[in-house]
Protein backbone atom coordinates (compact mmCIF):
# COMPACT_ATOMS: atom_id res chain seq x y z
CA UNK A 1 0.00 0.00 0.00
CA UNK A 2 1.19 3.26 -0.99
CA UNK A 3 -1.80 4.59 0.72
CA UNK A 4 -2.98 7.89 0.55
CA UNK A 5 -0.57 10.75 1.20
CA UNK A 6 -2.57 11.33 4.38
CA UNK A 7 -2.53 7.76 5.75
CA UNK A 8 0.86 7.78 5.75
CA UNK A 9 1.35 11.58 7.26
CA UNK A 10 -1.40 10.20 9.75
CA UNK A 11 0.87 6.68 10.14
CA UNK A 12 4.27 8.10 10.87
CA UNK A 13 2.77 10.79 13.25
CA UNK A 14 1.46 7.64 14.93
CA UNK A 15 4.88 6.43 15.09
CA UNK A 16 6.91 9.61 16.02
CA UNK A 17 4.56 10.14 19.24
CA UNK A 18 5.30 6.31 20.52
CA UNK A 19 8.99 7.02 20.25
CA UNK A 20 9.06 10.16 21.63
CA UNK A 21 6.81 9.74 24.63
CA UNK A 22 9.16 6.74 25.34
CA UNK A 23 12.16 8.62 25.52
CA UNK A 24 13.66 7.55 22.11
CA UNK A 25 14.41 11.03 21.64
CA UNK A 26 13.50 13.13 18.52
CA UNK A 27 17.31 12.54 16.91
CA UNK A 28 17.17 8.64 17.10
CA UNK A 29 13.22 8.91 16.40
CA UNK A 30 13.96 10.63 13.11
CA UNK A 31 16.62 8.57 11.81
CA UNK A 32 13.86 5.48 12.66
CA UNK A 33 11.52 7.52 10.54
CA UNK A 34 13.36 8.00 7.83
CA UNK A 35 14.51 4.23 7.26
CA UNK A 36 10.63 3.59 7.63
CA UNK A 37 10.12 6.92 4.67
CA UNK A 38 12.08 5.31 2.73
CA UNK A 39 10.70 1.78 2.77
CA UNK A 40 6.88 3.54 1.93
CA UNK A 41 8.80 5.31 -1.17
CA UNK A 42 9.96 2.50 -2.38
CA UNK A 43 6.51 0.78 -2.07
CA UNK A 44 7.81 -2.40 0.34
CA UNK A 45 5.34 -1.78 2.74
CA UNK A 46 2.25 -3.63 2.60
CA UNK A 47 -0.09 -2.02 5.64
CA UNK A 48 0.20 -0.12 8.83
CA UNK A 49 1.23 -3.89 10.42
CA UNK A 50 4.39 -3.73 8.37
CA UNK A 51 5.31 -0.19 9.25
CA UNK A 52 5.51 -1.11 12.83
CA UNK A 53 6.76 -4.25 11.83
CA UNK A 54 9.61 -2.50 10.06
CA UNK A 55 10.14 -0.28 12.97
CA UNK A 56 10.70 -2.70 15.41
CA UNK A 57 12.84 -4.53 13.44
CA UNK A 58 15.24 -1.73 12.99
CA UNK A 59 15.06 -1.28 17.13
CA UNK A 60 15.82 -4.62 17.44
CA UNK A 61 18.95 -4.90 15.34
CA UNK A 62 19.94 -1.55 17.17
CA UNK A 63 19.76 -3.47 20.48
CA UNK A 64 21.01 -6.46 19.45
CA UNK A 65 25.02 -5.98 20.32
CA UNK A 66 27.21 -8.93 20.42
CA UNK A 67 28.93 -9.82 23.94
CA UNK A 68 30.31 -12.43 25.01
CA UNK A 69 28.99 -13.58 28.96
CA UNK A 70 31.72 -13.03 31.59
CA UNK A 71 33.96 -15.63 32.25
CA UNK A 72 34.59 -16.41 36.04
CA UNK A 73 36.46 -19.39 35.56
CA UNK A 74 40.10 -18.05 34.28
CA UNK A 75 41.90 -15.36 35.87
CA UNK A 76 40.21 -14.77 38.63
CA UNK A 77 39.39 -12.91 40.06
CA UNK A 78 36.65 -11.45 37.69
CA UNK A 79 36.66 -7.90 38.61
CA UNK A 80 33.24 -5.48 37.62
CA UNK A 81 33.48 -1.74 38.54
CA UNK A 82 30.25 -0.09 38.94
CA UNK A 83 29.57 3.43 38.01
CA UNK A 84 26.83 5.98 37.29
CA UNK A 85 24.94 9.31 38.16
CA UNK A 86 24.04 9.88 41.50
CA UNK A 87 20.46 7.47 42.55
CA UNK A 88 21.05 5.27 39.18
CA UNK A 89 20.43 2.75 41.17
CA UNK A 90 24.41 1.31 41.69
CA UNK A 91 24.67 -0.15 45.28
CA UNK A 92 21.42 -2.07 44.60
CA UNK A 93 22.43 -3.58 41.08
CA UNK A 94 25.08 -4.79 43.05
CA UNK A 95 23.46 -6.08 45.66
CA UNK A 96 21.20 -8.02 42.78
CA UNK A 97 24.41 -9.18 40.58
CA UNK A 98 26.05 -10.51 44.44
CA UNK A 99 22.56 -12.49 44.82
CA UNK A 100 22.87 -13.76 41.69
CA UNK A 101 26.02 -14.94 41.04
CA UNK A 102 26.16 -16.37 44.55
CA UNK A 103 23.26 -18.86 43.66
CA UNK A 104 25.19 -19.86 40.79
CA UNK A 105 27.64 -21.04 43.17
CA UNK A 106 30.41 -17.95 43.30
CA UNK A 107 32.54 -16.48 46.03
CA UNK A 108 32.08 -12.89 45.98
CA UNK A 109 33.60 -9.94 47.46
CA UNK A 110 32.65 -6.57 47.41
CA UNK A 111 34.41 -3.57 47.51
CA UNK A 112 32.38 -0.13 49.35
CA UNK A 113 33.75 2.51 48.07
CA UNK A 114 31.93 5.05 47.82
CA UNK A 115 33.86 6.31 50.92
CA UNK A 116 31.53 9.76 50.38
CA UNK A 117 27.65 9.40 50.98
CA UNK A 118 26.17 9.21 54.26
CA UNK A 119 25.50 5.48 55.43
CA UNK A 120 26.45 4.40 51.47
CA UNK A 121 28.84 1.59 53.41
CA UNK A 122 25.84 0.61 55.65
CA UNK A 123 23.81 0.25 52.80
CA UNK A 124 26.70 -1.98 51.32
CA UNK A 125 27.09 -4.00 53.85
CA UNK A 126 23.52 -5.44 54.50
CA UNK A 127 23.72 -6.32 50.69
CA UNK A 128 26.77 -8.34 51.75
CA UNK A 129 24.81 -10.14 54.68
CA UNK A 130 21.65 -10.60 52.51
CA UNK A 131 24.03 -12.44 49.40
CA UNK A 132 26.89 -13.96 51.51
CA UNK A 133 29.66 -11.66 50.17
CA UNK A 134 32.53 -10.09 52.18
CA UNK A 135 32.21 -6.80 52.23
CA UNK A 136 35.56 -5.00 52.16
CA UNK A 137 34.77 -1.48 53.73
CA UNK A 138 37.18 2.03 53.70
CA UNK A 139 39.53 1.93 56.51
CA UNK A 140 38.09 5.51 58.03
CA UNK A 141 36.21 7.87 56.84
CA UNK A 142 36.60 9.86 54.00
CA UNK A 143 39.23 7.43 52.55
CA UNK A 144 40.52 7.33 49.08
CA UNK A 145 38.14 5.03 46.92
CA UNK A 146 41.05 3.57 45.17
CA UNK A 147 42.87 1.70 48.21
CA UNK A 148 39.04 0.13 49.33
CA UNK A 149 38.86 -1.52 45.45
CA UNK A 150 42.73 -2.05 45.82
CA UNK A 151 42.49 -4.17 49.52
CA UNK A 152 39.19 -5.99 47.89
CA UNK A 153 41.11 -7.35 45.15
CA UNK A 154 43.76 -8.90 47.32
CA UNK A 155 40.90 -9.94 49.98
CA UNK A 156 39.56 -11.86 47.12
CA UNK A 157 42.55 -13.39 45.79
CA UNK A 158 43.57 -14.27 49.51
CA UNK A 159 40.43 -16.07 50.02
CA UNK A 160 40.29 -17.70 46.65
CA UNK A 161 36.93 -15.27 45.81
CA UNK A 162 35.91 -15.68 42.24
CA UNK A 163 34.28 -12.02 41.63
CA UNK A 164 34.82 -8.62 42.93
CA UNK A 165 32.15 -6.52 43.03
CA UNK A 166 33.42 -2.52 43.16
CA UNK A 167 30.53 -0.46 43.93
CA UNK A 168 31.49 3.69 43.50
CA UNK A 169 29.91 7.02 44.52
CA UNK A 170 27.50 8.13 42.36
CA UNK A 171 28.75 11.59 40.51
CA UNK A 172 27.76 13.61 37.61
CA UNK A 173 29.34 13.70 34.76
CA UNK A 174 29.96 17.05 34.48
CA UNK A 175 32.16 17.29 37.99
CA UNK A 176 35.83 16.66 36.65
CA UNK A 177 37.48 15.80 39.56
CA UNK A 178 35.32 12.94 40.36
CA UNK A 179 35.33 11.66 36.89
CA UNK A 180 39.57 11.79 37.19
CA UNK A 181 38.64 9.97 40.46
CA UNK A 182 37.55 7.19 38.40
CA UNK A 183 39.68 6.66 36.11
CA UNK A 184 41.97 6.41 38.97
CA UNK A 185 39.88 3.88 40.31
CA UNK A 186 40.10 2.24 37.34
CA UNK A 187 44.48 2.23 36.74
CA UNK A 188 44.18 1.17 40.99
CA UNK A 189 42.58 -1.86 39.74
CA UNK A 190 45.07 -2.52 36.93
CA UNK A 191 47.55 -2.53 39.81
CA UNK A 192 45.76 -4.98 41.88
CA UNK A 193 45.12 -7.39 38.92
CA UNK A 194 46.62 -6.94 35.95
CA UNK A 195 43.58 -7.98 33.82
CA UNK A 196 41.09 -5.41 35.54
CA UNK A 197 38.40 -4.37 35.79
CA UNK A 198 37.52 -7.40 33.25
CA UNK A 199 33.89 -5.29 33.18
CA UNK A 200 33.15 -1.65 33.93
CA UNK A 201 28.92 -1.41 34.15
CA UNK A 202 27.38 1.67 33.63
CA UNK A 203 23.78 1.75 35.78
CA UNK A 204 21.07 4.01 33.92
CA UNK A 205 18.05 4.98 35.28
CA UNK A 206 15.26 4.27 32.37
CA UNK A 207 13.12 7.36 34.08
CA UNK A 208 16.11 9.52 32.36
CA UNK A 209 15.45 11.33 29.24
CA UNK A 210 17.95 12.47 27.20
CA UNK A 211 20.38 13.33 29.28
CA UNK A 212 21.45 9.22 29.49
CA UNK A 213 22.77 10.26 26.36
CA UNK A 214 25.13 12.37 28.05
CA UNK A 215 25.80 10.57 30.58
CA UNK A 216 27.06 7.53 28.35
CA UNK A 217 29.22 10.16 26.41
CA UNK A 218 30.93 11.44 29.52
CA UNK A 219 31.43 7.97 31.48
CA UNK A 220 32.59 6.50 27.87
CA UNK A 221 35.30 9.18 27.66
CA UNK A 222 36.86 8.55 30.87
CA UNK A 223 36.47 4.96 31.15
CA UNK A 224 35.81 2.17 28.64
CA UNK A 225 32.25 1.44 29.61
CA UNK A 226 31.90 -2.57 28.58
CA UNK A 227 28.46 -2.90 29.69
CA UNK A 228 25.64 -1.18 30.86
CA UNK A 229 22.42 -1.99 33.46
CA UNK A 230 19.25 -0.15 32.54
CA UNK A 231 16.90 0.05 36.13
CA UNK A 232 13.67 0.67 37.44
CA UNK A 233 11.92 -0.25 34.14
CA UNK A 234 8.99 -1.74 37.02
CA UNK A 235 8.37 1.92 37.07
CA UNK A 236 6.35 3.59 34.09
CA UNK A 237 9.06 5.10 32.08
CA UNK A 238 9.77 3.02 28.63
CA UNK A 239 13.91 3.35 28.67
CA UNK A 240 13.53 4.37 25.07
CA UNK A 241 16.73 6.65 25.13
CA UNK A 242 18.92 3.47 24.89
CA UNK A 243 17.95 3.06 21.66
CA UNK A 244 19.89 5.78 20.20
CA UNK A 245 22.86 4.72 22.81
CA UNK A 246 23.26 1.22 21.44
CA UNK A 247 23.15 3.08 17.78
CA UNK A 248 25.33 5.12 18.69
CA UNK A 249 28.15 4.02 21.14
CA UNK A 250 27.75 0.26 20.75
CA UNK A 251 27.64 -0.68 24.12
CA UNK A 252 25.47 -4.36 25.41
CA UNK A 253 22.97 -3.45 27.79
CA UNK A 254 23.72 -6.57 30.19
CA UNK A 255 21.14 -6.37 32.24
CA UNK A 256 17.77 -4.33 33.70
CA UNK A 257 15.99 -3.56 37.57
CA UNK A 258 12.66 -4.20 37.51
CA UNK A 259 12.78 -3.75 41.42
CA UNK A 260 14.02 -3.30 44.36
CA UNK A 261 13.95 -6.75 45.63
CA UNK A 262 17.65 -8.73 45.44
CA UNK A 263 16.05 -11.36 42.40
CA UNK A 264 14.64 -8.52 39.96
CA UNK A 265 17.73 -8.32 38.09
CA UNK A 266 17.17 -9.84 34.59
CA UNK A 267 19.05 -10.31 31.82
CA UNK A 268 18.26 -8.01 29.15
CA UNK A 269 16.05 -9.85 26.48
CA UNK A 270 15.88 -7.62 23.43
CA UNK A 271 12.35 -8.80 21.98
CA UNK A 272 10.92 -8.30 25.45
CA UNK A 273 12.37 -4.78 25.77
CA UNK A 274 10.40 -3.95 22.29
CA UNK A 275 7.82 -5.72 22.79
CA UNK A 276 6.94 -3.71 26.30
CA UNK A 277 8.59 -0.33 24.42
CA UNK A 278 4.73 0.39 22.60
CA UNK A 279 2.26 -1.32 25.01
CA UNK B 1 23.35 19.46 18.86
CA UNK B 2 21.29 20.22 22.62
CA UNK B 3 22.05 24.17 22.67
CA UNK B 4 21.44 24.51 18.73
CA UNK B 5 17.76 24.47 18.31
CA UNK B 6 16.82 28.26 20.23
CA UNK B 7 19.97 29.84 18.92
CA UNK B 8 19.02 28.64 15.60
CA UNK B 9 15.84 29.58 15.56
CA UNK B 10 17.44 33.48 16.57
CA UNK B 11 19.78 32.98 13.25
CA UNK B 12 16.96 32.35 11.01
CA UNK B 13 14.94 35.46 11.87
CA UNK B 14 18.22 37.54 12.51
CA UNK B 15 19.07 38.09 8.73
CA UNK B 16 15.11 38.67 7.88
CA UNK B 17 13.42 42.02 6.57
CA UNK B 18 10.19 40.93 5.75
CA UNK B 19 8.94 37.99 8.20
CA UNK B 20 6.07 35.73 7.53
CA UNK B 21 4.55 32.54 8.54
CA UNK B 22 7.05 30.24 6.81
CA UNK B 23 9.73 32.13 8.55
CA UNK B 24 7.97 31.57 11.45
CA UNK B 25 7.20 27.51 10.53
CA UNK B 26 10.81 26.67 10.37
CA UNK B 27 11.62 28.47 13.45
CA UNK B 28 8.95 27.05 15.64
CA UNK B 29 10.28 23.47 14.53
CA UNK B 30 13.84 24.94 15.56
CA UNK B 31 12.24 25.42 18.98
CA UNK B 32 10.79 22.07 18.94
CA UNK B 33 13.75 20.06 18.30
CA UNK B 34 14.77 21.59 21.71
CA UNK B 35 11.86 21.60 23.53
CA UNK B 36 11.73 17.92 23.20
CA UNK B 37 15.66 17.61 23.45
CA UNK B 38 14.88 18.88 26.88
CA UNK B 39 12.41 16.67 27.91
CA UNK B 40 9.31 18.60 27.29
CA UNK B 41 6.16 16.94 27.50
CA UNK B 42 5.43 16.13 23.63
CA UNK B 43 1.85 17.46 24.31
CA UNK B 44 2.88 20.19 26.28
CA UNK B 45 5.46 20.92 23.47
CA UNK B 46 2.62 21.10 21.06
CA UNK B 47 0.74 23.37 22.75
CA UNK B 48 3.20 25.77 23.83
CA UNK B 49 4.74 26.14 20.01
CA UNK B 50 0.88 26.99 19.08
CA UNK B 51 0.41 30.02 21.27
CA UNK B 52 3.88 30.93 20.70
CA UNK B 53 2.80 31.09 17.17
CA UNK B 54 -0.33 32.84 17.70
CA UNK B 55 1.50 35.82 19.71
CA UNK B 56 4.34 35.57 17.48
CA UNK B 57 2.10 36.10 14.14
CA UNK B 58 0.15 38.72 15.98
CA UNK B 59 3.52 40.83 16.82
CA UNK B 60 4.85 40.50 13.41
CA UNK B 61 1.62 42.59 12.05
CA UNK B 62 2.64 45.18 14.32
CA UNK B 63 6.35 45.32 13.68
CA UNK B 64 5.33 45.62 10.23
CA UNK B 65 2.80 48.16 10.97
CA UNK B 66 5.55 50.35 12.38
CA UNK B 67 7.68 50.56 9.86
CA UNK B 68 5.07 50.76 7.33
CA UNK B 69 3.97 53.92 9.29
CA UNK B 70 7.50 55.42 8.91
CA UNK B 71 8.10 54.95 12.87
CA UNK B 72 11.40 53.46 14.11
CA UNK B 73 11.47 49.59 14.24
CA UNK B 74 12.39 49.80 18.01
CA UNK B 75 12.74 45.87 18.21
CA UNK B 76 13.70 43.26 15.56
CA UNK B 77 11.50 40.59 14.79
CA UNK B 78 14.50 37.85 15.78
CA UNK B 79 14.11 39.51 19.39
CA UNK B 80 10.63 39.57 19.20
CA UNK B 81 10.10 35.61 18.74
CA UNK B 82 13.11 35.12 21.06
CA UNK B 83 11.05 37.39 23.95
CA UNK B 84 8.01 35.65 23.52
CA UNK B 85 9.58 32.21 24.03
CA UNK B 86 10.94 33.02 27.10
CA UNK B 87 8.19 35.25 28.45
CA UNK B 88 5.68 32.05 27.48
CA UNK B 89 8.12 29.44 29.09
CA UNK B 90 8.57 31.70 32.40
CA UNK B 91 4.77 31.92 32.44
CA UNK B 92 4.60 28.67 32.63
CA UNK B 93 6.70 28.04 35.41
CA UNK B 94 5.70 30.77 38.07
CA UNK B 95 4.21 32.63 39.88
CA UNK B 96 7.35 32.38 41.84
CA UNK B 97 5.96 30.76 45.23
CA UNK B 98 8.55 29.20 47.52
CA UNK B 99 6.98 29.61 50.81
CA UNK B 100 5.83 26.77 53.51
CA UNK B 101 2.49 26.85 54.49
CA UNK B 102 2.27 26.79 58.22
CA UNK B 103 -0.30 24.89 60.41
CA UNK B 104 -2.19 27.09 62.72
CA UNK B 105 -2.46 26.90 66.61
CA UNK B 106 0.47 24.51 68.10
CA UNK B 107 0.32 21.93 65.74
CA UNK B 108 3.51 21.08 64.16
CA UNK B 109 3.80 21.83 60.19
CA UNK B 110 4.74 18.89 58.18
CA UNK B 111 5.98 18.35 55.65
CA UNK B 112 6.05 15.46 53.14
CA UNK B 113 8.98 14.32 50.91
CA UNK B 114 7.40 11.98 48.34
CA UNK B 115 9.06 10.83 44.68
CA UNK B 116 10.55 7.70 42.83
CA UNK B 117 13.56 5.86 43.58
CA UNK B 118 16.52 7.61 43.91
CA UNK B 119 15.48 11.06 43.01
CA UNK B 120 16.98 12.93 46.35
CA UNK B 121 14.31 13.17 48.88
CA UNK B 122 16.68 11.70 51.73
CA UNK B 123 19.83 14.30 50.80
CA UNK B 124 16.78 17.06 50.29
CA UNK B 125 14.97 16.62 53.49
CA UNK B 126 18.42 17.08 54.94
CA UNK B 127 19.11 20.47 52.92
CA UNK B 128 15.57 21.66 53.83
CA UNK B 129 15.98 21.57 57.45
CA UNK B 130 18.92 22.98 56.87
CA UNK B 131 17.47 25.77 55.31
CA UNK B 132 14.56 26.47 57.72
CA UNK B 133 17.05 26.16 60.25
CA UNK B 134 18.90 29.02 59.41
CA UNK B 135 15.17 30.86 59.34
CA UNK B 136 15.30 30.37 62.64
CA UNK B 137 12.79 27.24 63.06
CA UNK B 138 13.00 24.18 64.93
CA UNK B 139 12.41 21.18 62.37
CA UNK B 140 12.93 17.31 63.35
CA UNK B 141 13.47 14.95 60.49
CA UNK B 142 11.27 11.80 60.52
CA UNK B 143 13.06 8.83 59.20
CA UNK B 144 9.75 7.03 57.45
CA UNK B 145 11.33 4.52 55.08
CA UNK B 146 11.11 1.19 56.44
CA UNK B 147 12.61 -0.41 53.51
CA UNK B 148 15.93 0.67 51.74
CA UNK B 149 19.22 -0.55 53.27
CA UNK B 150 20.48 1.95 55.73
CA UNK B 151 17.92 4.82 54.93
CA UNK B 152 17.63 5.68 58.51
CA UNK B 153 21.64 5.80 59.16
CA UNK B 154 21.13 7.72 56.21
CA UNK B 155 19.00 9.87 57.26
CA UNK B 156 20.22 10.22 60.91
CA UNK B 157 23.93 11.34 59.81
CA UNK B 158 22.53 14.31 58.12
CA UNK B 159 20.77 14.57 61.05
CA UNK B 160 24.20 14.44 63.40
CA UNK B 161 26.18 17.21 60.58
CA UNK B 162 23.37 19.58 60.95
CA UNK B 163 22.55 19.06 64.72
CA UNK B 164 18.59 18.55 64.24
CA UNK B 165 16.76 15.99 65.40
CA UNK B 166 15.81 12.89 63.81
CA UNK B 167 12.76 10.60 64.79
CA UNK B 168 13.99 6.76 64.07
CA UNK B 169 12.31 3.47 64.88
CA UNK B 170 14.62 0.35 64.09
CA UNK B 171 12.01 -2.19 65.09
CA UNK B 172 8.98 -0.81 62.75
CA UNK B 173 7.43 -2.17 60.40
CA UNK B 174 4.78 0.67 60.53
CA UNK B 175 5.56 4.02 58.28
CA UNK B 176 2.26 5.54 59.43
CA UNK B 177 2.95 5.14 63.12
CA UNK B 178 6.42 6.47 62.64
CA UNK B 179 5.15 9.90 61.60
CA UNK B 180 2.62 9.82 63.93
CA UNK B 181 4.83 9.55 66.78
CA UNK B 182 7.41 11.71 64.56
CA UNK B 183 4.49 14.80 65.40
CA UNK B 184 4.33 13.64 68.84
CA UNK B 185 8.13 13.96 69.31
CA UNK B 186 8.12 17.11 67.90
CA UNK B 187 5.58 18.74 69.97
CA UNK B 188 7.22 17.45 72.96
CA UNK B 189 10.62 18.81 71.94
CA UNK B 190 9.23 21.81 70.95
CA UNK B 191 9.98 21.46 67.29
CA UNK B 192 7.79 23.49 64.93
CA UNK B 193 8.60 21.62 61.85
CA UNK B 194 8.09 17.98 61.07
CA UNK B 195 9.69 16.84 57.68
CA UNK B 196 8.96 13.30 56.88
CA UNK B 197 11.61 11.51 54.55
CA UNK B 198 9.46 8.86 52.82
CA UNK B 199 10.87 5.74 50.94
CA UNK B 200 11.26 5.95 47.46
CA UNK B 201 8.45 4.06 45.23
CA UNK B 202 6.86 3.46 41.90
CA UNK B 203 3.23 5.07 41.09
CA UNK B 204 2.67 1.38 39.50
CA UNK B 205 2.85 0.45 43.24
CA UNK B 206 -0.53 0.37 44.40
CA UNK B 207 0.46 -1.29 47.98
CA UNK B 208 3.34 1.66 48.73
CA UNK B 209 1.33 4.99 46.87
CA UNK B 210 -1.89 3.75 49.65
CA UNK B 211 1.09 4.08 51.64
CA UNK B 212 1.90 7.87 51.42
CA UNK B 213 -2.50 8.05 51.33
CA UNK B 214 -2.16 6.79 54.90
CA UNK B 215 0.30 8.56 56.18
CA UNK B 216 -0.99 12.01 54.67
CA UNK B 217 -4.46 10.86 56.83
CA UNK B 218 -3.02 10.15 59.95
CA UNK B 219 -0.69 13.57 60.25
CA UNK B 220 -1.85 15.49 58.04
CA UNK B 221 0.80 17.77 56.65
CA UNK B 222 0.52 20.86 55.61
CA UNK B 223 3.24 20.64 52.70
CA UNK B 224 3.49 17.33 50.47
CA UNK B 225 6.41 17.39 48.15
CA UNK B 226 7.39 16.08 44.85
CA UNK B 227 10.83 15.33 44.48
CA UNK B 228 11.74 14.96 41.32
CA UNK B 229 15.26 14.41 38.92
CA UNK B 230 15.89 17.17 36.79
CA UNK B 231 17.15 14.36 34.47
CA UNK B 232 13.98 12.51 34.16
CA UNK B 233 12.53 12.40 30.56
CA UNK B 234 8.98 11.89 28.88
CA UNK B 235 7.26 10.35 32.59
CA UNK B 236 7.27 13.42 34.55
CA UNK B 237 3.90 14.08 33.54
CA UNK B 238 2.63 10.57 34.37
CA UNK B 239 4.56 10.22 37.89
CA UNK B 240 3.73 14.00 38.82
CA UNK B 241 0.12 13.31 37.93
CA UNK B 242 -0.51 10.08 39.69
CA UNK B 243 1.40 11.44 42.85
CA UNK B 244 -0.75 14.61 42.78
CA UNK B 245 -4.19 12.73 42.05
CA UNK B 246 -3.01 10.56 45.44
CA UNK B 247 -1.90 13.19 47.33
CA UNK B 248 -2.62 16.82 45.82
CA UNK B 249 1.03 18.14 46.11
CA UNK B 250 1.73 21.12 47.55
CA UNK B 251 5.20 21.76 45.40
CA UNK B 252 8.13 20.44 44.20
CA UNK B 253 11.79 20.14 44.19
CA UNK B 254 13.81 19.68 41.36
CA UNK B 255 16.80 17.90 42.00
CA UNK B 256 20.53 17.33 40.30
CA UNK B 257 20.53 20.60 38.33
CA UNK B 258 23.97 21.02 38.99
CA UNK B 259 24.11 18.76 36.27
CA UNK B 260 23.94 19.40 32.51
CA UNK B 261 20.21 17.81 32.31
CA UNK B 262 18.37 20.71 30.41
CA UNK B 263 15.12 20.02 33.14
CA UNK B 264 12.19 20.22 30.77
CA UNK B 265 10.38 18.14 33.53
CA UNK B 266 9.69 21.60 35.36
CA UNK B 267 7.45 22.94 32.90
CA UNK B 268 5.89 19.76 32.19
CA UNK B 269 5.45 19.09 36.29
CA UNK B 270 4.27 22.42 36.65
CA UNK B 271 1.62 22.55 33.79
CA UNK B 272 0.51 18.85 34.42
CA UNK B 273 -0.21 19.85 38.42
CA UNK B 274 -0.20 23.25 38.99
CA UNK B 275 1.94 22.59 42.14
CA UNK B 276 4.46 25.28 42.11
CA UNK B 277 8.39 24.63 41.96
CA UNK B 278 9.82 25.28 45.28
CA UNK B 279 13.28 24.38 45.39
CA UNK B 280 16.20 23.52 43.30
CA UNK B 281 18.80 20.93 44.15
CA UNK B 282 22.29 21.96 43.03
CA UNK B 283 24.18 19.10 44.74
CA UNK B 284 24.92 16.72 47.10
CA UNK B 285 26.11 19.21 50.15
CA UNK B 286 23.60 20.69 52.80
CA UNK B 287 24.13 24.22 51.41
CA UNK B 288 22.55 23.29 47.73
CA UNK B 289 19.26 24.05 47.90
CA UNK B 290 18.05 27.06 46.20
CA UNK B 291 14.82 28.87 46.49
CA UNK B 292 13.26 28.52 42.58
CA UNK B 293 13.25 31.63 40.12
CA UNK B 294 12.08 30.69 36.97
CA UNK B 295 14.04 33.02 34.27
CA UNK B 296 17.15 30.86 34.79
CA UNK B 297 15.41 27.67 34.60
CA UNK B 298 13.33 28.78 30.91
CA UNK B 299 17.03 29.83 29.41
CA UNK B 300 18.40 26.39 30.46
CA UNK B 301 15.28 24.38 28.68
CA UNK B 302 15.48 26.75 25.51
CA UNK B 303 18.74 25.56 25.09
N1 LIG C 1 11.78 0.31 41.54
C1 LIG C 1 13.09 0.14 41.39
N2 LIG C 1 13.91 0.75 42.24
C2 LIG C 1 15.23 0.54 42.10
C3 LIG C 1 15.79 -0.27 41.08
N3 LIG C 1 17.14 -0.26 41.22
C4 LIG C 1 17.41 0.53 42.28
N4 LIG C 1 16.26 1.01 42.81
C5 LIG C 1 16.08 1.92 43.94
O1 LIG C 1 16.65 3.17 43.60
C6 LIG C 1 17.09 3.83 44.79
C7 LIG C 1 18.53 4.21 44.63
O2 LIG C 1 19.29 3.01 44.55
P1 LIG C 1 20.83 2.98 44.97
O3 LIG C 1 21.28 1.58 44.71
O4 LIG C 1 21.04 3.55 46.30
O5 LIG C 1 21.43 3.95 43.86
P2 LIG C 1 22.92 4.43 43.72
O6 LIG C 1 23.20 4.61 42.29
O7 LIG C 1 23.84 3.50 44.42
O8 LIG C 1 22.88 5.82 44.47
P3 LIG C 1 24.13 6.72 44.93
O9 LIG C 1 25.16 5.79 45.47
O10 LIG C 1 23.57 7.62 45.96
O11 LIG C 1 24.57 7.43 43.70
C8 LIG C 1 16.81 2.86 45.92
O12 LIG C 1 15.56 3.20 46.47
C9 LIG C 1 16.73 1.52 45.23
O13 LIG C 1 15.95 0.58 45.93
C10 LIG C 1 14.87 -0.91 40.16
O14 LIG C 1 15.24 -1.63 39.23
N5 LIG C 1 13.55 -0.67 40.37
N1 LIG D 1 24.68 16.22 42.26
C1 LIG D 1 23.58 16.13 43.01
N2 LIG D 1 23.32 14.99 43.66
C2 LIG D 1 22.22 14.94 44.42
C3 LIG D 1 21.32 16.03 44.56
N3 LIG D 1 20.32 15.64 45.40
C4 LIG D 1 20.60 14.37 45.78
N4 LIG D 1 21.75 13.96 45.19
C5 LIG D 1 22.39 12.65 45.28
O1 LIG D 1 21.52 11.71 44.68
C6 LIG D 1 21.68 10.44 45.31
C7 LIG D 1 20.34 9.96 45.79
O2 LIG D 1 19.92 10.80 46.85
P1 LIG D 1 18.94 10.27 48.01
O3 LIG D 1 18.68 11.44 48.88
O4 LIG D 1 19.47 9.04 48.62
O5 LIG D 1 17.66 9.93 47.13
P2 LIG D 1 16.28 9.35 47.65
O6 LIG D 1 15.19 9.93 46.83
O7 LIG D 1 16.13 9.55 49.11
O8 LIG D 1 16.44 7.81 47.31
P3 LIG D 1 15.45 6.63 47.77
O9 LIG D 1 15.12 6.90 49.20
O10 LIG D 1 16.21 5.39 47.59
O11 LIG D 1 14.27 6.73 46.87
C8 LIG D 1 22.71 10.64 46.40
O12 LIG D 1 23.98 10.29 45.87
C9 LIG D 1 22.66 12.13 46.66
O13 LIG D 1 23.85 12.64 47.19
C10 LIG D 1 21.61 17.24 43.84
O14 LIG D 1 20.89 18.25 43.86
N5 LIG D 1 22.75 17.23 43.09
MG1 LIG E 1 25.23 3.83 45.93
MG1 LIG F 1 15.80 8.15 50.61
Amino acid sequence: FKGTKEIDADLLDKLEEALITSDVGAGTTEWLLNLVREALDKEELKDPKAVWGLLKDEIRHALSIKASPYDFSSDKPFVIMVVGVNGAGKTTTIGKLASQFSQDGYKIVLAAADTFRAAAVNQLEIWGRRTNSEVVKPAKEGADPSSVVFDAVKTAKETGADIVIADTAGRLHTQAPLMEELKKINRVLGKAHDTAPHEILLVLDATNGQNALQQVKEFGDALDISGIALTKLDGTAKGGVIIGICHEYKIPVRYIGIGEAKDSLRQFDVEDFVDALFV
Amino acid sequence: TLQKGFSKARQRLRGEVEIDESVIDASLRDIRLSLLEADVDLKLTRSFLDRVKEKALGEVIQISAKSKSGKRVRISAADAFVKICQDELTAMMGPVNTELEMASGNVPTGVMMVGLNGVGKTTTTGKLANLLKKKGHKPLLCAADIYRPAAIEQLQVLAGRLDVPVYADFNSKDAVGICKAAMTEARIRNCDIVLFDTAGRQTVDDTLMTELQDIKAAVKPKNIFLVADAMIGQDAVITAREFHQRLTLSGVVLTKLDGDARGGAAISIKEATGAPIKFLGMGEGMDKLEEFRPDGLASRILG
